[in-house]
């Protein structure tokens, strides 16, 4: 507000964009943090679509990403993961810093050839990844 | 630091050391001998020494049915639909035995006629308990009966010794006899064949032959003819089990159930639904408090 105050003082440099959201975006999520990211496969690529018949395209999806060091508030780690951050961060640095790694799956249904020709449709627990979090 | 094969290694020879041994690369492993218990994609790497391993072609009506199971249970991603309620998680369709010479239509008695099928359940593992099975016809969809066709079916099931007909086993035979009828642009008839099946996977017996026998009539009176029949029912039928996996890596929906109720129900509710134990404990500590 340049009618009071140092008329020199600076107003916080807007983006040249005018895009709000990007600006702020900065500040709550900083680059590369721990997320979720996809790897959309299919059975052909691993030559394996002559037993899988369904499904024919696979995300697993992976966790990557630097863990930030106040993990609480956003990925639910335990108090521990805070501490091996200060033993990293303050005493040991060859101690690992907290892994960015999944939290929770979801099943995946399959049905494959069998080798004595039978066909089989089965459901396994924890194919995909759903959510990450810092241990 | 330890591949994928060597951890199948471990894995299929049972060990249960965690420090990673590295396997003799001479050896293949004996994927053949892995206990089925691996999750396919893992097999598949253990299969990956093997020669090339043959794998017979099913029957593309087979297939064809196995594909719209498939998509009426799963989403788009392939992940199992959660407003299914049943609890298998396992559903196989065996084909009868090739080499058993392919079962024809025989004129047996006055319109009965009767098919001799051989299954071969090895691929049904321990943890994988039978929860129904039924016996599936793929009709041609050209012929079509009238709405009052009922048909008798007799079952008798045995388990047999090996693979050829001539020496089954007498144990007593299960038979059955079910009524059903011929549904209008129905492609599939399903004969419930659970209570046959059950006592013998139970009891872990893997060859079973089936002799079926079938008597339709039209309007209570007129067997319908032979060759009617003969058109509509295309081929042997194939027998379609559904299975419970109790293994750690299947997916248990009543888990998820669970998993979800937890969350939904008050404080109280929940420890009486997941620890009844726990509730029986404190009333039992309660009244021997009041004893003392």
């Amino acid at each position: 507000d340049e009618r009071t105050g140092d008329p020199k003082a600076k107003s916080p440099k807007m983006p040249v964009s005018n895009n709000l959201s990007e600006y702020f975006k900065q500040f709550l999520f900083p680059e590369n943090e721990c997320e979720l990211h996809d790897f959309k496969l299919s059975f052909s690529q691993l030559k394996w679509d002559n037993w899988i018949v369904a499904p024919h395209r696979y995300n697993p999806r992976y966790c990557k990403g630097v863990c930030p060091r106040l993990v609480r508030h956003r990925y639910g780690s335990p108090v521990h993961t805070m501490v091996q951050n200060i033993i990293y961060e303050k005493l040991d640095s060859s101690i690992p810093r907290p892994s960015c790694v999944p939290a929770k799956y979801s099943p995946l249904s399959v049905l494959t050839i069998e080798p004595d020709g039978s066909i089989a449709y089965k459901e396994y627990e924890d194919m995909i990844a759903t959510k990450c979090t810092c241990r | 630091s330890q591949t994928l094969e060597d951890e199948a290694g471990s894995l299929t020879s049972g060990e249960t050391s965690l420090e990673p041994k590295p396997l003799p690369r001479d050896q293949p492993l004996d994927g053949e001998n892995s206990p089925s218990l691996l999750p396919p994609l893992l097999k598949v790497l253990v299969d990956r020494h093997l020669p090339g391993a043959p794998r017979l072609h099913p029957d593309s009506r087979a297939l064809r049915y196995m594909k719209r199971l498939y998509k009426a249970y799963t989403t788009k991603e392939g992940i199992p639909k959660s407003d299914r309620s049943h609890l298998y998680n396992t559903v196989r369709l065996f084909t009868p035995n090739a080499q058993h010479p392919q079962p024809s239509w025989s004129q047996v008695t006055g319109g009965l006629q009767s098919m001799d099928l051989l299954f071969n359940l090895d691929r049904i593992t321990a943890p994988e308990h039978l929860l129904k099975s039924v016996l599936l016809y793929s009709l041609k969809n050209s012929v079509s009966f009238s709405s009052t066709t009922k048909c008798m079916c007799y079952l008798i099931v045995k388990e047999s010794e090996c693979s050829s007909p001539s020496y089954f086993r007498s144990p007593q035979p299960f038979t059955i006899s079910l009524q059903f009828e011929f549904r209008k642009n129905h492609k599939w008839i399903e004969i419930d064949v659970t209570t046959l099946l059950q006592p013998l996977v139970a009891s872990k017996k893997r060859n079973i032959h089936i002799a079926v026998n079938f008597t339709c009539l039209e309007d209570q009176q007129n067997p319908v003819q032979d060759e009617l029949l003969d058109m509509a029912i295309l081929m042997a039928p194939s027998l379609l089990v559904y299975l419970n996996d109790t293994s750690a890596q299947a997916y248990h929906r009543w888990n998820s159930l669970r998993y979800k109720r937890r969350h939904q129900m008050s404080p109280d509710q929940r420890d009486l639904f997941l620890y009844p134990m726990e509730e029986e404990l404190t009333q039992s500590r309660k009244f021997s408090r009041h004893r003392r």
